[in-house]
């Protein structure tokens, strides 16, 4: 079950490793740069956007322009499987709400769904679109179960469901995010 | 099937974006540092170790010691799905061979097995210690048949099944590449 291990891997490869450091990076970041962001404890998240669709753009500000990239917070090193010092870092938006103040916030995509597309588009990998919505939700499911027995990374993430086509998941994301 | 999905993982979310670029990586690294480093052509390939244990232990040192972490590669950073400039790197070592000279090569466990052998320790992931013997070697056959049709990747890339328990398998990776 591929959706199944995808998001096994995304939680063992990353989410664990990352989401209890995440207070610790968010501090450091905020003593270096003495600025308003990131005041609210409970904004203190990642929140991982899972389209239905599958499709994951690089940037997000292809899906919508309510969010503009703001910064990265500092990176974090660690040695995995033999690459030193490997990087980790997340980046952090700028969403506008339909009175144009920006709320800012640590956001990226479920990375695993670019693979579940990529999939589906080759037929060597005996794996259809027809297959894919529900691989999506698999995903989906598996990750939040995985995430809720969780404890180091309890209150670190939000998982964002985006159960619409392309361009309306997009614009309900900026919605959600500035009622924050 | 795990093991499929993650093979897919690995090829579409890094061996497909980075062996491309790897010969370019090599060549300025080699303009840079200007040593008697990666001289052969036929050593511009990264060699990618998938121990059937799936036991993968972060630093390759622990495992082998005339295996030497020597230096990495210059990063290259892409955008990916929302984080900006994720870096990627690799890590160069020295094999030392039985009369002790060093032969230089990037060498790297293949990550996802990370994912299988985690989930065979936890009980929630349904997967238990008697699948994931099997499931390594699919994860080797179907990365091998996905590479093999990448014309991308061609010849840049070795995979090396570790096949046996951990501690013989690890001499014979130094063997094999000290033959080279
Ligand atoms: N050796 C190595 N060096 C890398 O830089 C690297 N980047 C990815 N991979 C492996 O390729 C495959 C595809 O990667 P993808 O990004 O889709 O999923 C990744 C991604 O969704 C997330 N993740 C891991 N590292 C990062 C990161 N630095 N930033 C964001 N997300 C990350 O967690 C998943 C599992 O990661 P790994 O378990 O380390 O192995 C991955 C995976 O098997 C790498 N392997």
């Amino acid at each position: 079950n591929v959706a199944h291990g995808l998001a096994w891997s995304f939680y063992v490869g990353y989410l664990k490793l990352v989401l209890p450091k995440l207070q610790t990076s968010i501090e450091s970041y905020r003593c270096q740069q003495k600025n308003n962001i990131l005041v609210h404890r409970d904004s203190w998240k990642i929140y991982i956007l899972v389209p239905v669709s599958a499709y994951i753009p690089d940037q997000l500000e292809d899906m919508d322009q309510r969010i503009t990239f703001y910064d990265n917070l500092n990176e974090t090193t660690m040695d995995r499987a033999g690459v030193r010092s490997r990087v980790y870092k997340h980046s952090m938006y700028a969403v506008y709400d339909s009175q144009k103040r920006p709320h800012y916030c640590l956001v990226e995509y479920a990375t695993p769904l670019q693979t579940l597309f990529q999939m589906s588009h080759d037929s060597s990998a005996g794996f259809g679109v027809e297959d894919r919505y529900q691989q999506v939700l698999v995903f989906h499911q598996t990750l939040k179960n995985i995430l809720e027995d969780s404890t180091e990374c309890r209150n670190r993430y939000q998982l964002i469901l985006l159960d619409d086509g392309c361009d309306q998941a997009a614009k309900k994301d900026p919605h959600f995010l500035s009622k924050e």
